[in-house]
């Protein structure tokens, strides 16, 4: 309990879908959450992909792995995923 | 919707310029509450096919249909244990903006009486994809499920996306997934409209900030809902929306300061939770001095309320008989009733009333200046949305506490102003269909009607309230010049913010460097329809703003600069453009200089291009903070 308490969804924001052909967003999401995470389980932590007009995803985070993905090369930026309201 | 077309000039059927076949191929997406699928305003009656270029499915959920009006949907809110994953509205906010956009005409209709005639959206024929993205009962629209929507509604070829949701302020770009979403959809041509935010009449709260989307703040119009309030003495006008009719009779008053036996006199007097006893206000009228919580009156079995409210400018649904009274009004009832050994009151069904001073500001309007590019003119256009009756979903109650269900209702905020530019920006797409997001922002912009902040009497802030004015749809066809913005501009725009590298693609999505001629320029010659300055409050300034327009008038044209208004001294160089051709671009300098207009004040005048058919009118205002 502790540890969900400990994690918030943030967007791991990654810019324009490579133009190559053989990019595979979902598997590059996985496969960085899985770095990061340290575990091949990414069960209840990827929230959402980003991958049909922009890349990125979205993910439940430590404050710890927060930092650790936004220092990856092909991570642009990680801030967590407010609320907003109807206007 | 069915005053607010007709108060802008666009006319019901063929009392309106349209182009029927361009409208059908026209997808306006709608990021929101979701969607009533059975509504009559989303019937595909007459309805072909989905255009050729949709490439979005129907992922409504459990119970839902598309048609061929309603081509998609897709839901992005967290699954709950209230209501099946669904597209299915049960907030009646999405049904609402969806139908105020692109809704069929539906005659005859009002809320219980109230407001009748048609309604419909700017765009009848048009077509709607739906993105749910906030469900009821759960807290706000999260920005992760936000961010999916732009980037399925983009993929899925849609042709302009309304978005009536935003947080309190303006949020840097980096953090804001309004301004990502909107970005990469205006990269491919897609321009978004945003609601400005419902937090005036304060300054500086508007919380969409970004140039390329467009802001759309709220006006009242011509049509008001007024809820008489008949004292034993005489009588005054207060506002709400009461569709109750207690036949006149008039009942005993009670304050909610003293018809509480467990409140202290603060808690009651505003009828806060809890605080009322029934015994005391059964079969009265109670007075309370927020408007927050007439239903707890309601709920100990009082017969209607009073209360006051410092936005009364517009009229609110209440679960039984309420009239909201402005200050003055409000204290006028409590002195009778203070004076009076038996007062008495009654209150009375709805009416409505003209009002010839229209379009004024809504107080509730969120105001500018734009607190993260302070030389960026935010909201840009308003549009009415005050009291606008549309599509409901009677799967949500029409106010709080309610019980009953209703298949158009009334709603008021800035979310209802923005899919009537949303209806106006798709309507002139159907003329120009080739046009950009920035063209169709700016023919929109430049011939906006003039407001007069002044009419409105809670309204100081003229440009920082309504931008360039209020939106006109039928000038807006034949704007003569627009000013052009497209992705290498806003990057150009991005570089003078410093933003570089690795910030820079987080705007822009690529990986693009500034020149060092980019990184130089200032956001303010950004080539926008607007334009502001943030200067000292007390020294003189001179500032340079430099715009290029492009010629969509007539091929052979001259347009002559003028500056309206005396308060600043403005010059525009060359102050004559000649064109030979169309799209030809010209370009020049508008130079303004004065004395520092002093802390939190702004001095505003008007640029016109005028070639004798055409005006193209900017606002260019100078501010200190």
């Amino acid at each position: 309990a502790k540890d969900d308490q400990d994690k918030q969804v943030y967007i791991v924001y990654m810019g324009a879908l490579p133009a190559r052909v053989d990019y595979m967003p979902m598997s590059h999401h996985t496969s960085l959450l899985q770095e990061v995470i340290g575990e091949s389980s990414i069960e209840n932590r990827l929230v959402r992909s980003y991958k049909r007009s922009f890349n990125g995803f979205a993910a439940r985070l430590t404050e710890s792995e927060r930092e650790i993905l936004a220092n990856m090369e092909d991570v642009v930026s990680v801030f967590p995923s407010k609320k907003l309201k109807l206007q | 919707t069915t005053m607010s077309w007709d108060f802008m000039g666009l006319k019901e059927g063929k009392r309106a310029k349209r182009n029927p076949s361009i409208e059908s191929n026209t997808i306006i997406g709608v990021i929101d509450s979701g969607i009533y699928p059975e509504s009559e305003s989303f019937s595909d009656k007459g309805f072909g096919p989905p255009p050729k270029k949709w490439k979005g499915v129907c992922e409504g959920g459990t119970n839902f249909s598309c048609n061929n009006k309603l081509i998609g949907a897709r839901s992005y809110t967290p699954k709950t244990n209230e209501f099946p994953h669904s597209a299915r509205d049960n907030m009646g906010h999405g049904t609402h903006t969806a139908s105020t956009a692109a809704g069929n005409a539906v005659k005859d209709v009002s809320f219980y009486g109230l407001g009748n005639g048609t309604a419909r959206g700017g765009v009848p024929a048009a077509r709607i994809a739906v993105y749910k993205v906030c469900e009821a009962g759960f807290e706000g629209c999260t920005g992760d499920g936000i961010l999916s929507a732009y980037d399925d509604a983009i993929a899925d070829n849609v042709d302009l996306i309304t978005i009536s949701i935003g947080g309190d302020t303006g949020q840097p770009f980096e953090v804001d997934p309004t301004a990502i979403g909107a970005f990469h959809a205006m990269a491919k041509g897609i321009l978004t409209l945003n609601s400005a935010g419902n937090s005036g009449p304060e300054s500086s709260t508007v919380s969409s900030i970004a140039p390329w989307i467009f802001t759309v703040a709220a006006s009242n119009t011509n049509r008001g809902f007024v809820t008489k309030v008949v004292l034993g003495d005489g009588k005054t006008v207060g506002r709400s929306v009461n569709s109750f009719d207690l036949k006149g009779t008039k009942y005993p008053l009670v304050y909610g300061e003293s018809a509480t036996r467990s409140c202290d006199a603060d808690s009651a007097r505003f009828c806060s939770p809890g605080c009322l006893d029934s015994k005391l206000v059964k079969g009265k009228i109670v007075l309370c001095d927020s408007a927050e919580h007439p239903d707890e009156a309601q709920a100990m079995g009082a017969i209607a309320s009073i209360t006051k409210s410092s936005k009364a400018d517009f009229a609110t649904i209440f679960s039984f008989s309420v009239s909201v009274l402005s200050e003055d009004d409000y204290n006028t009832v409590l002195s009778y009733m203070n004076s009076t050994k038996n007062p008495k009151a009654a209150v009375l069904k709805s009416g409505t009333t003209f009002k010839q001073t229209a379009p004024v500001i809504a107080s509730y309007s969120s105001r500018g200046p734009n607190t993260i590019i302070p030389d960026i003119l935010k909201p840009d256009i308003t549009a009415p949305g005050s009291e606008i009756l549309a599509a409901y979903s009677p799967d949500a109650p029409p106010s709080k506490s309610d019980t009953r269900h209703v298949k158009y209702s009334l709603l008021t905020g800035t979310s209802m102003s923005c899919p009537h530019v949303a209806g106006v920006a798709a309507y002139l797409k159907t003329f120009h269909p080739r046009w950009s997001p920035s063209m169709i922002q700016s023919a929109i912009m430049t011939t906006a009607w003039p407001m007069n902040a002044s009419a409105s009497p809670i309204n100081e802030m003229d440009e920082f309230a309504y931008g360039a004015g209020h939106v006109d749809p039928i000038s807006a066809i034949h704007p003569g010049l627009v000013y052009e913005a497209n992705k290498s501009d806003h990057i150009a725009f991005l570089c003078g913010l410093n933003y570089t590298g690795k910030n820079l693609k987080l705007i822009s999505g690529d990986s693009v460097s500034c020149t060092k001629e980019q990184t130089k320029s200032l956001p303010r010659n950004l080539n926008y329809p607007s334009m502001t300055a943030q200067v000292s409050a007390t020294k003189p300034f001179k500032v340079a703003f430099r715009r290029t327009v492009t010629n969509v008038g007539m091929s052979n044209s001259t347009y002559k600069a003028k500056v309206v208004g005396t308060k600043l001294k403005a010059k525009v160089v060359p102050g004559v453009l000649s064109f030979k051709s169309l799209h030809e671009k010209k370009s020049f300098t508008v130079t303004v200089s004065g004395k520092g207009p002093g802390a939190e004040k702004l001095v505003s005048t008007h640029l016109i291009w005028s070639d004798g058919f055409h005006s193209v009118r900017s606002p260019i205002v100078v501010y200190a903070s």
